[in-house]
């Protein structure tokens, strides 16, 4: 901040910054499109690689203009004519085919917030940990481009583990034309009340742009915060149905017709202590001194715990915060089941932490796995990519016209395009 | 409240020099120093500079088996500020960790430079 007030050009350059970091857009973002060529800073790690930063309307999940016969419009990495017919790739690949985008209204579970367990622990600490450590930071600590709903990359950092899967990954997976079609629109934080401010940030035009599948997913914030008297600070049943609707109504805005809202409900908390309280966290492995009990304690002590319902001793505390949250999800399913929008339709799945963590005991896995192992809150890496797969499953079963069919040109589009480009 | 996050930033910064130089067996100097030379560049620099003002008080104090706890209290993240108690993430030192922090506080006088050179900065 000293920098930035030393020269009056450098001023604005830092509140230009400043204010598009605080609403959640890309920094480096020259037509405003949304859309950035560089990852981090709310780039490409957050939203598809833009692939021309000087044209607004070439960007992901753009209607294809003269069905890019010239010219790669959308960034799905299809263009061109095919010599033989004399039709343009991207009608005969994907004109039938529904291209859908995919987006998340979410919070820090959603844009996958993680610092390595090796940040913090001396046993096997190296040069090489910390080698990312400005990328990371550029990203909040957050990881969107490994998260369940926008992930597509798999690094191969030594403070990666597990494996990326999301519907982004699926849903390209069926129709290659959806690719770099994704926004994670989630913010460190996000709860129902401030997710109206952050919903402002997805870029979508409702006549240029292809239809979407926006999931709405805020599985803590309503009941979690770092209060003393947490309960009176939790969002209320009424209050939440409030904040919804003002969302819902502004996403009816912006959504092109034939789009689709996944609202999940909050996720039951109470497996933070039930799996995390005795186990020794990575300070304290060392000498055998430091619990996730003591973790939660001290931070609730010092009022910088994300969840002090959670993250508590007290059960009665506990229950009343999966009560709560419960009530909050209720208030979601009932609003899916009974308005009705003009470009989009909702449907409503619990967010079903139990049933992930049974299945991956089921296959031998452990409980606290799936939990991050320096906050001792976050869903972890293998958590993001399981409950990617029982969701994309669940949508499958229950709403399986919501993700369309298989583009039956996958196989061309490979043969030609490879990899169209990456990300 | 009682210094927030950087009560615990420091806590944690502490907290892995004391270990490193347990895992290395080397001395509290340099296992800062190792902690600044797995930082890239532009922040290995700043962890010098840090270790450069802090780092004679946290030799000092955990060298004299106080916690990390005690330590960032006496290096002023850590505050207690009534009517909250003091936080504490490691198991009380002897005598609890009020005279902990008492006894870290006073020994981290002779450093009076040094601290008001870590407020300045």
């Amino acid at each position: 901040s000293d920098i930035c007030n030393m020269l009056p050009g450098l001023k604005q350059i830092c509140e230009m910054i400043e204010g598009k970091l605080n609403n959640h857009e890309p920094v480096l973002d020259i037509d405003k499109d949304g859309f950035s060529i560089i990852d981090s800073l709310r780039g490409s790690s957050w939203r598809g690689k833009d692939c021309d930063d000087s044209r607004a309307a070439v960007h992901p999940g753009a209607r294809p203009v003269d069905w890019d016969r010239y010219e790669d419009s959308n960034c799905n990495g299809i263009y061109g004519v095919d010599p033989v017919s004399g039709k343009p790739y991207e009608q005969l690949f994907c004109g039938d085919s529904k291209p859908m985008g995919v987006g998340l209204l979410g919070d820090s579970a959603g844009a996958h917030f993680h610092i390595p367990a090796e940040w913090v622990t001396p046993t096997v600490m190296g040069l090489d940990m910390f080698a990312n450590i400005t990328f990371v930071a550029g990203n909040e600590l957050d990881w969107p481009s490994m998260s369940g709903t926008t992930g597509y990359q798999n690094l191969t950092w030594p403070t990666v583990h597990g494996w990326t899967d999301s519907a982004y990954l699926r849903l390209r997976q069926r129709n290659l034309c959806n690719h770099r079609d994704y926004q994670n629109i989630a913010v460190n934080g996000g709860d129902s009340g401030n997710t109206n401010d952050n919903a402002k940030s997805l870029s979508r035009n409702q006549t240029s742009d292809y239809p979407m599948i926006l999931f709405y997913s805020l599985i803590g914030n309503d009941v979690c915060n770092g209060h003393p008297d947490t309960i009176e600070h939790m969002t209320t049943p009424e209050v939440m149905k409030a904040n919804v609707i003002d969302t819902l109504a502004y996403l009816d805005t912006v959504l092109p017709a034939g789009s689709a809202l996944i609202m999940t409900g909050l996720a039951d908390g109470r497996v933070l202590w039930k799996y995390m309280n005795s186990r020794y966290h990575p300070l304290g492995e060392l000498r055998g001194d430091v619990t996730y009990a003591d973790l939660y304690a001290y931070l609730m002590c010092l009022q910088v715990s994300p969840c002090n319902g959670w993250m508590s001793s007290n059960e009665t505390l506990r229950n009343f915060t999966s009560e709560r949250a419960a009530a909050l999800s209720k208030v979601l399913q009932d609003l899916a089941s009974t308005r009705t929008y003009k470009n989009y339709k909702i449907h409503y799945m619990d967010f079903a932490l139990h049933t992930v963590i049974d299945e991956w005991v089921a296959q031998g896995g452990k409980p606290w796995d799936l939990i991050e192992p320096v906050d001792g809150f976050h869903p972890s890496q293998i958590s993001q990519a399981l409950t990617a797969a029982y969701t994309w499953t669940h949508l499958m079963q229950n709403f399986p016209e919501v993700l369309g069919k298989e583009n039956p040109h996958n196989e061309q589009i490979r043969q030609l395009f490879g990899d169209q480009g990456g990300h | 409240v009682n210094g927030g996050t950087d009560c615990a930033a420091c806590t944690i910064i502490v907290s892995l020099i004391d270990q490193l130089s347990l895992v290395y067996s080397e001395s509290i100097d340099q296992a800062m120093q190792r902690l600044c030379g797995y930082l890239p560049d532009q922040y290995n620099t700043v962890c010098k500079e840090f270790i450069y003002v802090a780092g004679p008080i946290i030799v000092d104090l955990l060298a004299n088996g106080e916690s990390p706890d005690a330590v960032c209290h006496a290096l002023t993240f850590c505050t207690t500020d009534p009517p909250n108690p003091p936080c504490k993430l490691y198991p009380q030192p002897r005598g609890g960790l009020e005279a902990g922090i008492k006894r870290s506080k006073l020994r981290a006088m002779k450093y009076t430079s040094n601290l008001r050179e870590l407020l300045v900065n």
